[in-house]
């Protein structure tokens, strides 16, 4: 299988909706100076398919929903005010990633978060658990547990660091 | 349980040493490259104790992780991530600025092996800013952050349409 | 020992915000930069309690710590250090690889920074596997392995006897 | 002050003696290859200041003499022999600093690791305690305990997500 496309919706610092496909590369870089938001898109595939959110830089997965507001009033007198406090935060989120299976059929994967903050997956816009969502992607080798095919920024070196037991512990998930 | 394990054990010890080798030997040459190799803590209960992975970089003589290199590390940690891969081989990668700790050199060899193993199955997504490593790929998403909007952004190019520059 | 501490934080707190505007500031302009301030958390008896660090990049809306980048937390935690070491300056900095999460823009903005504070009584040693920061130097020191002798190696080079290339 | 030059004599990967000036230039960089011995260069500088082998990758000061042996006999077999185990470990190390104070005096810094990994502090090669030692240093306000003039690979971007009480007891080092 392969992931065709990804689209955001009011999440991280990507305000509206933001769409990218990959067409028929398979092997696709992601480029753009410091604080762009290329982590971020990094979250929107690992949050899609089920990562949580201590994984992703958050304290809670309403963190990952776009914030535009200012955050308190001291900033205001920082900037100088030039920035309008109108762009509120955004109440909702979403995610949603195409993938096509080997067989050539496609699965739309989506997950919401809600404005308390509680999450919504769906395939081919069906509601279902956590848990069958979780299978489904384990049909495809794509193991959320182990997470040995995402490599967050700054944790490559110590892949090749962890202790005997670690890595004994991480063999056994994907075994 | 016992089995499985043994199983994973085996088929990943016996991909590390090839994997490394390719990611370490001299560009363009089937010349040298390290050694790597796992150990099993006990061998009577795997499960039960750990696993140790022993890399050594080619021509050096140290084969324990602490006395390896920024460089040789990230490079070490690479070679075992995609023999794991290899075991229940998950249909992409997502590899955020691995690169970092890579001289031109080593970033070469990881576009090299990247350009090598990709394929339908084997879909590869990196974020990088080392332009040895982007230039390779098949396609690039540019990010960019909209002022105004205050909002990231992105753009889509397809670099197969583009000449190959010498 | 109170009155210590507070020189110390009140010295720091007033170099930290110039620092890292300084830091992130548009090349070659005094416009923009960032935002950066100390915190007491308990101003009563403050060597008692923590001090937060706060740091907003240029036109950004985040302040603290984990909202940012792993770039734009580099330049924060060097803006930290060149104000701490304000207060009491050591005679030296070594620094290594801190330029590893630096896209080409903040390389500049650091080799930049670096050229213009060194001096006779600020002496900065920088290990860089980046052009754009180690060609700024006054000196290089090239380290490689001499293999026949199992052994590293070094040679020196003053940049400042060769013309600035255009 | 300033740092004049190195020389280092069986440190980590420099065998034998090696020695680099630093010259009058006030920005100088470090560059090579991975794995070419940068960051022992570093190690080099951290140790004759007095910071402790924890600091400097290594569980003990011992193992920070050069080791040219190699390891185990099952290297023998890996790299096919021919590399010959002539080369011996050395049995001591020592790194020597030459420092230029604002007024024109030379210190010579020497710290030396015996071979049973017992550690040996000299000024200007009269043998000196460790204590003495870093107060002729702080003298210079080079203040070993707080490091702060010292960043190791890897390190920088943990500065700035130190906790609160972290960085409160940084600066109360410095004060
Ligand atoms: N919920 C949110 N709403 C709006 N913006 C956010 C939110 N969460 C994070 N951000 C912004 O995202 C930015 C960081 O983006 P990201 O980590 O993706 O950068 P990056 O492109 O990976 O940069 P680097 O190259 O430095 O690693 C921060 O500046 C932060 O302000
Ligand atoms: N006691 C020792 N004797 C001999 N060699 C040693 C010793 N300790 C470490 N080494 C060697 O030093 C090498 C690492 O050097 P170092 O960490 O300085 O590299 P580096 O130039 O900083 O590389 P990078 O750019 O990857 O960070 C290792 O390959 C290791 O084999
Ligand atoms: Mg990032
Ligand atoms: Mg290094």
């Amino acid at each position: 299988g392969r992931l065709v496309g990804l689209e955001l919706h009011n999440f991280k610092s990507y305000r509206g909706t933001a769409s990218i496909g990959f067409g028929s590369a398979n092997f696709t870089s992601i480029i753009g100076p410091n604080g762009s938001g290329k982590s971020n898109m990094m979250d929107a595939i690992s949050f899609v398919l089920g990562v949580k959110s201590q994984h992703l830089r958050s304290n809670q997965l309403k963190d990952l929903i776009y914030r535009g507001r200012l955050l308190d009033g001291d900033i205001e007198q920082l900037q100088d005010g030039e920035l309008d406090n109108e762009d509120l935060d955004s109440e909702t989120a979403y995610v949603m990633a195409i993938y096509e299976k080997s067989d050539g059929e496609i699965l739309q994967l989506k997950r919401t978060i809600g404005s308390r903050g509680q999450s919504e997956y769906r395939i081919n816009n069906k509601v279902t658990s956590a848990g069958e969502y979780s299978n489904v992607l384990k049909k495809e080798n794509i193991l959320i547990k182990a997470r040995n095919f995402l490599v967050f920024q700054g944790d490559v070196e110590q892949i090749a660091s962890q202790s005997a037991a670690e890595l004994s512990k991480l063999l056994e998930t994907v075994s | 349980r016992y089995e499985l394990f043994i199983s994973a054990f085996n088929h990943i010890s016996e991909k590390i040493d090839p994997i490394y080798k390719e990611l370490t030997k001299a560009n363009n040459t089937t010349l040298g490259g390290g050694a790597a190799y796992l150990t099993l803590e006990d061998e009577d209960e795997p499960y039960l104790a750990g696993i140790r992975y022993h890399a050594m970089p080619p021509m050096k003589r140290f084969k324990d992780m602490e006395f390896l290199s920024g460089g040789e590390k990230t490079i070490a940690a690479l070679a075992l991530l995609f023999a794991i891969h290899s075991f229940h081989p998950s249909p992409f990668f997502v590899l955020d600025e691995v690169d970092a700790a890579l001289d031109n050199n080593n970033v070469q060899k990881i576009a090299n092996y990247i350009t090598k193993n990709s394929g339908p199955n084997f879909q590869f997504i990196v974020i990088s800013l080392k332009n040895g490593l982007f230039e390779k790929s098949d396609a690039l998403v540019g990010i960019y952050r909209e002022q105004r909007e205050n909002s990231s952004k992105t753009l889509t190019l397809d670099l197969r349409n583009y000449p190959e520059t010498a």
